[in-house]
């Protein structure tokens, strides 16, 4: 459902460049689990934002369920993202002014779901993340783990093909994470995609197999015993 | 150089009414190396945020170095602030627009200490946390890690006698943490006090003493074995 062939990314910003990425190629397929691992800065979230078409490589190729990426549309792009993609954002990028259940309820707003049945998936998301006694608090009402849990019931809600999650349990006691893990167990059992970055060798077991990267390149992959 | 008493914290907005801390009472002595473990929402960035002197409780004291903070005008919290207490938080709060070097000097800024001079010490303080091939860039150019150190950099530069840290590795992975809990280490001998939150057991390790929140309150206190 993924591949990517010799993908680089650069930024630049007048004299000073930075390669994020230097040459990464792999193939993930459907309905697998994999975590991603790796140094701070080694170009995880850079990866994961591209594979989420949220941002284009610099050269390289990346099709997406046998489509070349690069060539979609505008119009093609929104709604593979809105519909099929679902992401957890390091920095969970909630909407300030918006209670919990209207922010879980953003990647339905273009689906051609009922508001009223918008908003029942929203409140039962955020019940599997146990905020349901925080419904009509605003992001910063709450506290990191919470905004952290916000930021995963608002990714699944829309029940995408393939789950981005970076850092899904960094703010989160270990019980928590648990919790967390077992949530995204079930959802590949029931036949999603999961693509998630941790730094923490016991959440990255949880998954099929481990992408370890280093300064912008896959290093080796792992295989993990099932479970 | 810390005493609580029956601290209690409420949040209202409305009708609703949320009990973040519900009578918290410790002490924390000079050049202690104390670790706050919890669930998440149980009252651990709530209670590092009165011990900052950057809220206030609901009711309950608060005496550090043996003043009550409750009754300090604002210049002298502002100075105590500035001067005796480093804070690195969960959620970084760098500012967007300042490069790096210019966001870690900022605690500077009320000192008497010359520009260049200030200067300096935030390079340095960046280059201890690995940065230093990072100096002109924003925060929004660097990845969550490298934020993550750049908040420890700037709570560190003043060289403050209480250094608080939010789940300081949160997004680092095992040997950056490991750094920067060596760096925290070295602060400590060198007669820092140090507080912080982690979800993390082995980072929990580095620690004297461990406290452990639940709802608001200390469920337990735990002595760690010497290093
Ligand atoms: N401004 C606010 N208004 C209402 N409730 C709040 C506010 N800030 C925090 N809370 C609530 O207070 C409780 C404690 O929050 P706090 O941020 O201290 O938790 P925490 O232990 O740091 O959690 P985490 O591990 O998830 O960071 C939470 O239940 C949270 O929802
Ligand atoms: N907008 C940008 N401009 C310049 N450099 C950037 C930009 N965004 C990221 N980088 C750099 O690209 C590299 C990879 O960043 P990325 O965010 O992918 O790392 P990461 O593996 O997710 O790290 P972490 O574990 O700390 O989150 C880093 O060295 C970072 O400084
Ligand atoms: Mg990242
Ligand atoms: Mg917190």
């Amino acid at each position: 459902i993924i591949e990517l062939e010799a993908l680089r990314k650069e930024y630049r910003s007048g004299e000073i460049s930075v390669a994020a990425l230097q040459g990464v190629s792999f193939a993930i397929a459907e309905n697998e689990f994999i975590a991603i691992m790796g140094p701070s800065g080694s170009g995880k979230s850079t990866l994961m934002n591209i594979l989420g078409c949220l941002d284009q490589p610099t050269s390289g190729r990346y099709r997406l369920g046998g489509r070349e990426v690069s060539s979609m549309s505008d119009d093609e792009l929104a709604a593979v993202r809105n519909r099929d993609i679902g992401f957890v954002f390091q920095s969970f990028h909630l909407l300030p002014r918006l209670n919990i259940v209207r922010n879980v309820m953003l990647p339905l707003k273009y689906s051609d779901i009922e508001p009223a049945e918008a908003r029942q998936r929203a409140c039962d998301m955020l019940a599997r993340v146990n905020l349901e006694n925080r419904l009509e608090h605003v992001p910063n009402e709450l506290s990191g783990g919470q905004r952290q849990r916000v930021a995963i019931a608002r990714a699944l809600v829309n029940r995408p093909k393939i789950i981005f999650a970076d850092e899904p349990t960094g703010n989160l006691d270990s019980k928590t994470s648990v919790e967390i893990m077992e949530l995204f167990t079930e959802l590949h059992r029931a036949g999603q995609t999961i693509i998630l970055v941790t730094h923490e060798p016991e959440i990255a077991e949880y998954a099929q197999k481990v992408i370890h990267m280093r300064d912008g390149q896959i290093e080796k992959v792992e295989v993990n015993a099932p479970r």
